[in-house]
């Protein structure tokens, strides 16, 4: 195997989530699409499903930040660190650089599904892998037009959640 | 800003897991044996599918330099809990 579990793992299989900052460049109902399209990746393969609240308690919250934003991990400006999310030990937050360029199905700046894809895994439990095409690979690859997930990733998440039944 | 000195390259290599996070400002004047850099650009390397030269050559440092995630690649090495 070259996927690496970080050791902790959800208990439960709904998996509530909100977005409680958004990045200012982008239209609020894109982003919640975006953002539902990454959970989805992850949906497609296990018997997780994920629940998008406005308000209330969640499992996972989201938000675009800037520089320091209170977690001692600041970001560092427009490229370098993209973003970053906690173990669901340590909570399985996402945060995402708001100083990057945000983009949705564009060649141009970064986009935003396969960020935010990639962070969930980690929301999720996954490190990173060291399979350059593994979706849990650390480096951005730029904008893929027809994303799928590399077996490596597959096989790492149904290690921690099983696989759908009725795939 | 590319990472060009080993300087930021030290830096990186914590950052990320590959050398001690007691170690993450090299510029303190914190001694790091030489042999402990090799084995992290080579740990880096093999991590990022590069030739294992245990230098920091340029397409080390162009990978080096690449937008990336923040969380470390190597997370038994002193991770720890951002809240």
């Amino acid at each position: 195997k070259r996927y690496a579990l970080q050791g902790s793992r959800w208990r439960v299989k709904q998996l509530t989530y909100s977005i409680t900052k958004y990045p200012s460049a982008l239209k609020t109902a894109d982003v919640d699409r975006e953002l539902a399209k990454a959970f989805q990746v992850w949906e497609d393969v296990t018997e997780l499903t994920f629940v998008h609240l406005k308000t209330g308690k969640v499992h996972i919250e989201i938000r675009f930040e800037s520089g320091e934003h209170g977690d001692g991990d600041a970001f560092d400006g427009p490229g370098g660190t993209l973003a970053h999310a906690y173990f669901p030990i340590y909570g399985g937050d996402a945060h995402f650089d708001e100083s990057e360029t945000w983009t949705i199905n564009s060649y141009k700046g970064t986009n935003l599904f396969q960020v935010a894809a990639h962070e969930f895994g980690h929301s999720l439990g996954l490190s990173h892998s060291d399979v350059r095409t593994a979706l849990m690979a650390p480096f951005y690859r730029g904008y893929e037009s027809s994303f799928k997930l590399d077996n490596d990733d597959v096989v790492a998440i149904q290690q921690l959640y099983g696989k759908k039944k009725n795939v | 800003a590319p990472v060009s000195t080993d300087t930021q390259a030290m830096m990186y290599l914590a950052r990320f897991g590959y050398l001690d996070p007691a170690l993450q400002n090299p510029s303190s004047g914190a001694l790091i044996s030489g042999e402990s850099v090799r084995r992290a650009i080579i740990d880096f390397q093999s991590f990022a599918g590069l030739k294992q030269t245990g230098i920091l050559d340029p397409e080390t440092s162009t990978w080096m330099s690449k937008p990336r995630c923040g969380v470390r690649d190597r997370v038994g090495t002193g991770y720890s809990a951002r809240r």
